[in-house]
């Protein structure tokens, strides 16, 4: 589960911006709102059951309806970061959740595989 | 035509018509079956509809459609890729032999499919995590798909019955064209050993098709869906299959 990167990037992220009062503050929060919502979402099938990761979802929530946020709407570009080691032969800009095995095995043993065929008459 | 499920149960059915062979979260699979010939019980694979749903930042939604006679290596939309999105690569078709034989990767949910035309009729073979197998939002309320369940009962085609009978009424009882009665089950034991040296369930399958329809293509047919299993299937003590799945009543099948 890697909710607390989520957190240090939202954080990172608002720490940045000024106070929100402006309304030109308020279009970069929510989007940096909706950018922490994204990256919770793509940790919600590790962090399932994990107090960091519901606490973050339900105050993402809060903090949208504060806000009076659109769900829909811009998120941040995402970073540039150093690919780690077995990326190497993958885009770059590939998610890590668009490969299963490697976020399989990070979390789990190896996966087991099914099989099934349908052919003849 | 020949089912072999998530679980290594092997059954012949009829199954005449569009039915679901994959339905879950991530995946949907449709085939459609119509008979070899005119009023024949004994159907084959015409079209293979496959939904890949949108998943995050890894691929938008893309249909891959295969027909008689069309086998792309594009989605329908003429892509073959996941799309727009970041991670669009961990979903893209591959063109094995043009027109004959596919394979679509599914990284994002360690999924590999092969579609094949082998003489006018397809084969679909997929290998899949059993966790993404069981990706369903309701299970309790999930529907009938034959991967998961197999065939249902009255859609199963007993070969026993098949194999009791003489060439000749076997022909007549499955309403198959002249070309039905043109093997001899001795005759099509020895073609279908050319290609299936092992006599297992492959290789039955392969005779009971000679019977059925006297298309020598479905000799390929059965010899490539090995071939598929042999690749994508986790476990290699179990190619070969020997016993059928037990039948509707309850009643074991023969064994081989």
């Amino acid at each position: 589960c890697k909710i607390l990167k989520c957190n240090s990037e939202f954080w990172s992220t608002t720490s940045n911006s000024h106070h929100h009062t402006g309304a030109e503050d308020s279009v970069e929060f929510c989007t940096a709102l909706r950018t922490y919502a994204h990256c919770t979402r793509r940790t919600a099938r590790y962090c399932r059951g994990d107090l960091a990761y519901h606490s973050a979802v339900h105050g993402i929530d809060d903090l949208m309806s504060q806000h009076n946020c659109s769900k829909d709407g811009p998120t941040s570009q995402p970073r540039v970061r150093t690919p780690p080691p077995w990326d190497s032969q993958e885009r770059s800009d590939s998610p890590e959740i668009c490969h299963y095995e490697k976020n399989f095995h990070r979390h789990s043993a190896t996966p087991n595989y099914t099989h099934c065929g349908l052919f003849g008459d | 035509p020949h089912l072999r499920t998530f679980t290594d149960t092997f059954q012949t059915c009829k199954i005449q018509g569009a039915w679901p062979l994959i339905d879950n979260n991530y995946l949907n699979v449709q085939v459609t079956n119509t008979p070899v010939h005119p009023g024949s019980t004994a159907t084959a694979t015409s079209k293979i509809t496959i939904i890949f749903k949108n998943f995050q930042e890894c691929v938008d939604q893309k249909v891959y459609q295969a027909e008689m006679d069309e086998l792309p290596a594009a989605f329908v939309d003429g892509s073959k890729n996941g799309g727009d999105k970041s991670g669009a690569n961990s979903l893209k078709i591959i063109e094995k032999v043009s027109g004959q034989h596919i394979e679509i990767q599914a990284k994002y949910i360690g999924t590999t499919i092969v579609v094949r035309q082998v003489g006018r009729y397809l084969t679909f073979a997929v290998r899949m995590p059993e966790e993404v197998v069981n990706a369903v939002e309701d299970k309790e309320n999930q529907g009938l798909y034959l991967c998961l369940q197999g065939c249902p009962q009255n859609q199963q085609i007993d070969f026993r019955t098949f194999h009791s009978q003489t060439p000749e009424t076997g022909s007549r009882r499955h309403g198959t064209g002249s070309n039905g009665s043109s093997f001899t089950p001795q005759m099509a034991g020895a073609k279908c050993k050319e290609k299936l040296p092992v006599e297992d369930l492959y290789f039955q399958s392969c005779v009971f098709d000679l019977l059925t329809t006297g298309d020598v293509n479905f000799t390929l047919a059965a010899y490539y869906a090995f071939e598929d299993v042999k690749v994508l299937h986790s476990n290699k003590d179990k190619l070969h299959l020997y016993e059928r799945t037990t039948f509707g009543s309850g009643t074991a099948a023969p064994q081989s």
